[in-house]
């Protein structure tokens, strides 16, 4: 603010010595326009920036003394499921994707660095060898930057990002809290005709230690012929999950590394995509927006691993509306919608029908979100 | 973006078991790829 009075005070000083000398004040006051505007637009960012890091640090504050966020359904949340998000989504992927003079990629790329906490030291190319903004967010990182802890008996994150839930499942129809008020249960968000662990609730207590049985006792041909030849259909009332069945949230800043990674040694047999909606996914979002992620377009990766089920849900956003899936280069996501309402059905594919899938080692790439 | 997991990982069994998982990891902390979210060890 100090810096926009002493230019005006400086501006006005010059306007006063042109007007008295008789010369040209206003060409100079037109030429003054144009970087007050830009001074403006960029005092506005900031505000709102730091509007947003002020509401963060309470949520946070509020977190750290116990206090639960509630679900607040708003006017916003309401406006944002009027909006063409899924065109939004596209057209700033056709935007980022616009390739960028060679001069100006370091400026930009180290402005989005600055104000989200990016490290572009990490970065594996220079910054002038990333053509366009949606090949910098995507960018790989340096060999070495991520070790992988190298534990056998460990399960290691498969992205970087903030842990926002987790815990294990015990109570019927196997709920994750979106937030206090509000939750979902897994078998929407990971599909119907998933492979989950659940026991009807008269089984309970025969079937509680079934998952090894499941899992370790059987080859894993077997335990897809199990899958395959009996269908799931839930009812989240009658039935739970097995003991030892686990969850994790875990939420991906704009600024952080948008690669996601296997978590373990791991055989992914099913992928499944739900074409949904491009809700943005953000904190306040998760307050406001009811089944924000089974709402959202997400894929889901599904398989065994030697300790049984195994499953990713990758939960696009507006900005990030696109999955890519390094596993299967020909997939698509965020493709334009051919019917007004989209079907709850996912579209599924199965990599290996004779049970053995796609292998994958723990630390190996997997999938990217991409900008749009 | 979000990422969820949902796995199965061992788990204490009324006397027959010797491993548990546990997250090693609270809620609110950043986390990077190929750190820990959880082991289980021998009892």
């Amino acid at each position: 603010t100090s810096f926009i009075i002493k230019k005006l005070q400086s501006q006005a000083a010059t306007q006063a010595r042109a007007s008295l000398n008789g010369g040209s004040g206003s060409s100079q006051g037109d030429s003054f326009l144009v970087p007050g505007a830009t001074v403006a637009t960029l005092l506005m960012l900031g505000v709102l920036h730091a509007r947003r890091m002020y509401d963060e640090k309470k949520v946070k504050e509020a977190q750290g003394k116990g206090i639960e966020c509630e679900f607040q359904p708003d006017l916003k949340a309401t406006f944002l499921r009027l909006l063409p998000l899924r065109s939004i989504s596209r057209c700033w992927g056709y935007l980022t994707s616009v390739e960028i003079p060679v001069w100006l990629r370091p400026h930009i790329y180290r402005a989005w660095a600055r104000a989200f906490h990016s490290n572009l030291e990490e970065a594996a190319l220079p910054l002038e060898e990333y053509a366009s903004f949606r090949e910098f967010f995507v960018r790989s990182l340096k060999e070495g930057r991520r070790p992988v802890d190298p534990d056998p008996q460990c399960l290691v994150s498969p992205v970087d990002g903030t842990i926002l839930r987790f815990g294990e499942f015990k109570g019927p129809g196997a709920m994750i809290e979106q937030v206090k008020g509000f939750s979902y249960s897994v078998s929407s968000l990971l599909g119907a005709s998933s492979f989950l662990p659940m026991v009807a609730e008269g089984h309970m207590g025969e079937d509680v230690d079934e998952p090894k049985n499941i899992s370790t006792n059987k080859s894993k041909k077997s335990w897809w012929r199990i899958s395959m030849a009996s269908p799931k259909v839930w009812d989240p009332v009658s039935s739970r999950p097995m003991r030892g069945l686990f969850y994790c949230v875990i939420y991906l800043k704009p600024g952080d590394y948008h690669r996601i990674h296997s978590p373990v040694d791991w055989n992914i047999l099913v992928r499944r995509h739900f074409s949904g909606n491009l809700f943005p996914v953000n904190e306040r979002a998760t307050r406001t927006i009811g089944n924000l992620y089974v709402e959202n377009e997400r894929v889901v990766l599904e398989g065994p691993w030697q300790e049984g089920f195994m499953a990713i849900a990758a939960i696009g956003a507006t900005n990030i509306g696109s999955i890519e899936l390094f596993i299967e280069p020909e997939f698509r996501t965020n493709q334009p919608s051919r019917r007004l309402l989209h079907s709850k059905t996912p579209e599924e594919r199965v990599y290996d029908p004779e049970g053995v899938g796609m292998t994958l080692k723990k630390g190996d790439e997997v999938a990217a979100f991409n900008m749009g | 973006s979000t990422v969820v997991i949902v796995f199965q990982a061992p788990v204490k069994k009324n006397g027959d078991s010797l491993s548990e998982f546990k997250f090693s990891v609270k809620r609110g902390d950043r986390i990077r790829v190929g750190e820990a979210l959880g082991r289980w060890r021998e009892q």
